[in-house]
């Protein structure tokens, strides 16, 4: 038996805006530990990556490790009748072939429930080693945002160089070509969720595809702050921290010169 | 430029 209560479920929504555009199927495990789910898009060039620990939702069982099945896209039509304040229960038996998401209003008027069916999903699962990374960037999620979809109208490709001073994103297309430096907030700048904060070893640049970029900024919506690791010839890790629950973490391998 | 895919980073396991 299988059991996941979260009071707010409109989480549960959010993060699956942030993967189903990415990809369009995959299986979430579910353990004891919580849920962990770990997905490459269609070309394989992008990895997500989502961790759900147990102790972030209000109840959690798991009898036994199963794996469910799923197309997103089918979830987050399901998810879309929930109400954005309704408390969301995931159920599934120990060998499902459905899903059973239950939907509470916050004042228990009004109660629905839905069947998704599972799928048989095989996948290739990556071990991604625990790496030091040579720079982490750590930005509004917000500023990352706005500077992915102002970049993606001049060319494909970002250039990103992580200095000591910033961040500096560089993009070039047919128009012309482009720059955005953000650089480390000092220690009295306001906000904690507002500061750029740059732990550097070495310096970093490296290419990436600004469509896959835009994708991971679907995760925006999810909590304020988005961190950037970066290591030389290494796949960028765009990790989003989901307050008290988990994160989601997407790997896009860089793009490199013939 | 080539894309390079995620595999060739991390192992299959």
């Amino acid at each position: 038996m299988f059991e996941a209560r979260l009071t707010e479920g409109s989480l549960l929504k959010k993060i699956i805006e942030a993967i189903k555009d990415l990809v369009q199927e995959a299986n979430v495990d579910c353990s004891e530990e919580g849920l962990t789910m770990q997905a490459m898009d269609a070309s394989h060039v992008s990895l997500c990556s989502l961790n759900m620990r147990h102790g972030g939702f209000d109840h959690y069982r798991c009898d036994r490790s199963i794996s469910l099945g799923l197309n997103l896209a089918n979830l987050g039509k399901i998810l879309k009748c929930a109400g954005n304040d309704d408390v969301v229960t995931l159920k599934a038996e120990d060998e499902p072939d459905t899903l059973t998401l239950m939907f509470e209003s916050p004042n228990q008027e009004r109660i629905s429930d839905f069947e998704l069916k599972l799928m048989d999903i095989e996948t290739e699962h990556l071990g991604i080693p625990n790496e030091e990374y040579k720079c982490t960037i750590s930005m509004p999620s917000g500023e990352f945002q706005r500077i992915v979809r102002d970049l993606a109208v001049i060319g494909e490709t970002c250039i990103i160089t992580c200095t000591k001073e910033g961040v500096k994103f560089s993009v070039s297309g047919d128009l012309g070509n482009g720059n955005v430096t953000v650089r480390q907030s000092s220690a009295a700048d306001g906000d904690e969720k507002d500061q750029v904060k740059i732990q550097m070893e070495e310096p970093v640049t490296l290419n990436f595809a600004l469509r896959y970029l835009g994708f991971f900024t679907k995760a925006t919506p999810l909590g304020s702050t988005v961190k950037l690791h970066m290591s030389p010839d290494v796949p960028i890790v765009v990790e989003y921290p989901i307050d008290g629950i988990g994160s989601i973490s997407y790997f896009l391998a860089p793009k490199i010169d013939e | 430029m080539t894309q390079s895919k995620l595999s060739a980073f991390f192992r299959s396991s």
